[in-house]
This record gives structure tokens, C-alpha cells and sequence, in this order.
């Protein structure tokens, strides 16, 4: 009994999914899947220690501050949160940080950011949402503008994306205007998952060492 | 930058929230 005890230990953590399996379905490989799961103990047991990522230790990992609201933040936890039940478990923490891998299509990134600021879930980005996250982003910034160059900034950029003006942009017209404009999902893509080994080592060593006896 | 010249997208995309590199730093 013992044996198996010490062995399954993290299969019997809830959204545990093995490594191999993520693998095949990501970008990612079989040591930097274990990489990210020493990611994940050190976010999912900040505050709880459940094992889950909760909404406040996704919070104090990205802004070093638990209570600290930001819409954007918010949503990229909505989304990485698969099974919509309050939670980012380990298989859809690795599943939504595969996107953000250099190797990841394109396509997939720019869908991604659709549905980001798709916010009312539309299949649309219409122009109160687009004013919403703009507000929302100088709101956390010290950027200042008036209402009016609010205005003139929202009118612009939406006559440049909503080619068939129809009021509101879709897929279609957000993937044309991402061709135009590359830096619009530069933060699609974090380099550091590509070393993401480098980082958390521990579990690549001891998996050398159980491998090794 | 001129505000008139200023992509909405653009700006969006400069939030803290959506930098998700933080998530790495120890």
C-alpha cells in the first residue's frame, strides 16, 4: 500500500491530468509540462492550499496583490478557467499557458484575443466593449484623455477594424486588423515558456533521480 | 503619441492584466 501511496501522490490532486497526455496536446513537452506543475503547486497554494488556482492567487501573482481588480486580468482568468467552476485547474492551466507559447498557431492566438475582449460573449467585439477596456486600461494607468479623445480614439479605431460597418467587429475583421497591426498580440506569446525548464528544475532532477533507481 | 493616431487595441493590449510573465517572476 505504501508503495502506490508515494507514487500517486499528485494523482490524487483535483484537474491533475499526467503530463503526458498534456504534452500531446500542447506545444509544451513531457519536462515542461513538470516544469509548470511546480509553477502551478507555488500559484494554486498561495492563499488556499487546494491545489487550485482561485481567482485572488491569480490576482497576487500578477499584480502582487490579491484585492487588486482589473478587467483584463479577470477575463484571461475566465478563459483559462475551461470548466467555467471558479477554478483554473492543472490541465486547463497548461492547455490555456499552451497558447501563449512561441510555437503555438497564430490562429489560435489571435482567436484567443477575440474572445478577450469579446466581453459580453457576442461573437462580437462592439464599440461599448471596445470603450469599456479602454476605459478600463487608463483607468489602471496614468494615462489621462478627455471623454472627447476617448471618443475620437474609440471612432477611429473601430472605422479601421469594422470593414463591412456593421456596427460591430467579428472574427473575420478582427483577424484582418491583427494582420495589419502584429504588436496587437505580441503578449500572446511569452518567450519564458520556452525556457520554462530552466526555471523550475526541481521536478526534472528528481524525475532523473526516480529515473536513475 | 498623438491620442488621434492612438489604436484603442493598442492601448488595451499595454494592461497589467494581460502580462502574464508576472506569473513567472518568483
Amino acid at each position: 500500500m505504501g508503495c502506490c501511496y508515494s507514487t500517486s501522490k499528485r494523482t490524487r490532486t483535483p484537474g491533475y491530468e499526467e503530463p503526458t497526455v498534456l504534452a500531446s496536446q500542447t506545444p509544451f513537452t513531457v519536462s515542461e509540462v513538470e516544469a509548470l506543475h511546480e509553477l502551478y503547486k507555488k500559484l494554486s497554494n498561495s492563499i488556499i492550499e487546494d491545489n487550485l488556482i482561485h481567482r485572488e492567487e491569480f490576482q497576487l501573482a500578477l499584480f502582487r496583490n490579491r484585492n487588486k481588480k482589473n478587467l483584463f486580468a479577470d477575463r484571461i482568468f475566465d478563459l483559462f478557467d475551461l470548466k467555467r467552476n471558479g477554478v483554473i485547474e492543472f490541465g486547463e492551466f497548461v492547455r490555456s499557458l499552451g497558447l501563449f507559447h512561441p510555437n503555438a498557431p497564430l490562429e489560435d492566438k489571435i482567436t484567443f484575443a477575440f474572445r478577450l475582449y469579446d466581453l459580453k460573449q457576442t461573437g462580437f467585439i462592439e464599440r461599448d466593449e471596445l470603450k469599456e477596456m479602454v476605459l478600463a486600461l487608463l483607468h489602471e494607468s496614468d494615462l489621462e484623455l478627455s471623454d472627447d479623445m476617448i471618443e475620437s480614439i474609440v471612432d477611429k479605431t473601430f472605422s479601421d477594424a469594422d470593414i463591412n460597418g456593421d456596427g460591430k467587429i467579428d472574427q473575420e475583421e478582427w483577424k484582418a486588423f491583427v494582420s495589419k497591426h502584429p504588436s496587437l498580440i505580441r503578449n500572446m506569446t511569452l518567450p519564458y515558456l520556452k525556457d520554462i525548464t530552466l526555471a523550475f528544475p526541481s521536478f526534472v532532477v528528481r524525475t532523473e533521480v526516480e529515473e536513475s533507481d | 503619441v498623438a491620442p488621434a493616431t492612438m489604436n484603442a487595441f493598442e492601448l488595451i493590449s499595454k494592461s497589467q492584466g494581460l502580462n502574464l510573465s508576472s506569473l513567472f517572476e518568483k
